[in-house]
């Protein structure tokens, strides 16, 4: 069966479009058949980085793997229609005719929405990002000032719950959740140990693996209006080479792909 | 009548929550009557943040100035049911009995809504924070990559302008837009010009007046569990001195403030 990763998190702003298109390429750039669905359809940012990556690929000629397929929903104003509009479209890319893909990466809106609900509730592998701020770890745990414990855990984390639930009545499936700290600086040793220790602590509770994740780099933004990541830099169409900066860079992306546990079928 | 200040942008995790709870706080301490209104209740971080504050001066009675008012609304599910929820909201914070607030601060959600419109719709000032980012941007204004030209407005700058024409028929009144350049870096300098001068040539095209900003500063979301900001810091009961960051930090809220134009009849 296709393994599906949707990328998710109701906390705005915290890397999911981001996290999509980097992961999307990174799998492509591993030989894999992937496809993509974008379920932030208004706003659109994951649509908009694979628009700009066919556009320069029309332009250079540089070999850029696209995905097989894409599709992109916003919401209709039915709840049932939007869910009946995620499993097609599911179905669609995955199937021989809609281009065959083994992975389908799936970004989520920073709200909540029926589109996103059914999206994660097809999840083989879901994984949320967040900063390294109390501000975003508010929607996973409500934290308590005075003694710095976990006191229960909030609407994001019952929102996984509920959609680990549908999983598992619909076929017996289970949903990888992976917590990716994201946007992390060197500085703010105290801010940092704090969240490691939180989120530590939350793991085990709500259900989650916590990897370490990608630090706050501008490399993996100020590509956008070519589409292209840090991973497409040393093709012979696009024709730079790689910083420092930029390896390390790679480096987190590769533990990243390391933690998804994509399946043996997919492989 | 009373100056309604509102904190927007459709893209997510700019630092709408962030600002608005920062900006109410250093009008308290300015000594002006100031009420808040959450429009994003399911998510409720503005919500959170003075919620966190008053369990702080519970705990610690150090004569926190608190807002008049506080109102959270959720989506209902009625658009027309949200409007009035929201017209209703404003005349309760700003009547005598409700608190008789002169200025009101508004937090919006990273995602259209009704009630995200409708506040928009009554804005004197609207605020709209994004990050250093080109991903940011494109919910803005579509950038073409070959050129580094704006193209055509984005989604949330049309949904700006209908914002605009609504207040202009409702009572001839102007919104004052602001956009704020936040969690800036000192690195990364080809990427910050280049922001820089794409903001540059919106704002004129857009109406928005473009300031820079707060810079990432750990101090801007460390005492969210407190509901503290930097500027409480040195009252009698929290008892802490500012450290250079921190007076750094101040000047780039001052500067903020500033650029506000309350009108002379809130001053
Ligand atoms: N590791 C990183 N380094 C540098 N910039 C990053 C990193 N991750 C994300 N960003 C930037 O942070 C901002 C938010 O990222 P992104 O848009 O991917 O988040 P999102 O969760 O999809 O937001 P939304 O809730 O609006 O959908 C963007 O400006 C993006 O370019
Ligand atoms: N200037 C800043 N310095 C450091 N951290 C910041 C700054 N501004 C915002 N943050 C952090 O960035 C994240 C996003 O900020 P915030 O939640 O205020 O954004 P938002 O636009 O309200 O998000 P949403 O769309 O989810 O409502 C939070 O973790 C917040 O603590
Ligand atoms: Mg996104
Ligand atoms: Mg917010």
């Amino acid at each position: 069966a296709p393994h599906i990763l949707v990328v998710g998190n109701e906390k705005g702003g915290t890397g999911k479009s981001t996290i999509a298109f980097h992961i999307a390429v990174a799998l492509m750039d591993a030989g894999l058949p992937v496809a993509t669905l974008d379920l932030d359809g208004r706003q659109g940012s994951l649509t908009r980085y694979i628009e700009n990556r066919c556009g320069f690929e029309e332009l250079r000629n540089a070999g850029l793997p696209i995905p097989l397929g894409h599709r992109s929903l916003a919401p209709s104003g039915d709840a049932m229609a939007d869910a009946r509009a995620v499993d097609h479209a599911l179905a669609e890319l995955t199937s021989a005719e809609g281009g065959g893909a083994r992975v389908v990466v799936v970004d989520t809106p920073g709200s909540d929405s029926a589109l996103s609900r059914r999206g994660h509730a097809w999840a083989d592998t879901l994984i949320t990002p967040l900063n390294d701020s109390l501000v975003d770890l508010d929607v996973l745990a409500l934290v308590d000032v005075q003694s710095d414990r976990i006191v229960r855990p909030s609407h994001y984390a019952a929102m996984v719950w509920e959609a680990k639930q549908a999983r598992a009545q619909a076929d017996g499936g289970e949903i990888q959740w992976i917590v990716l700290r994201n946007r992390l600086s060197n500085l703010n040793a105290h801010n940092k140990r704090e969240m490691a220790r939180l989120l530590g602590q939350l793991g085990p509770r709500l259900g989650f693996t916590l990897i370490a994740g990608l630090s706050e780099r501008v490399i993996f933004r100020e590509l956008f209006l070519a589409g292209l990541t840090l991973l497409d830099l040393r093709r012979a169409g696009v024709g730079q080479s790689l910083t420092m900066s930029h390896i390390t860079a790679r480096n987190e992306l590769r533990a990243l792909l390391k933690a998804i546990n994509l399946g043996r079928r997919v492989r």
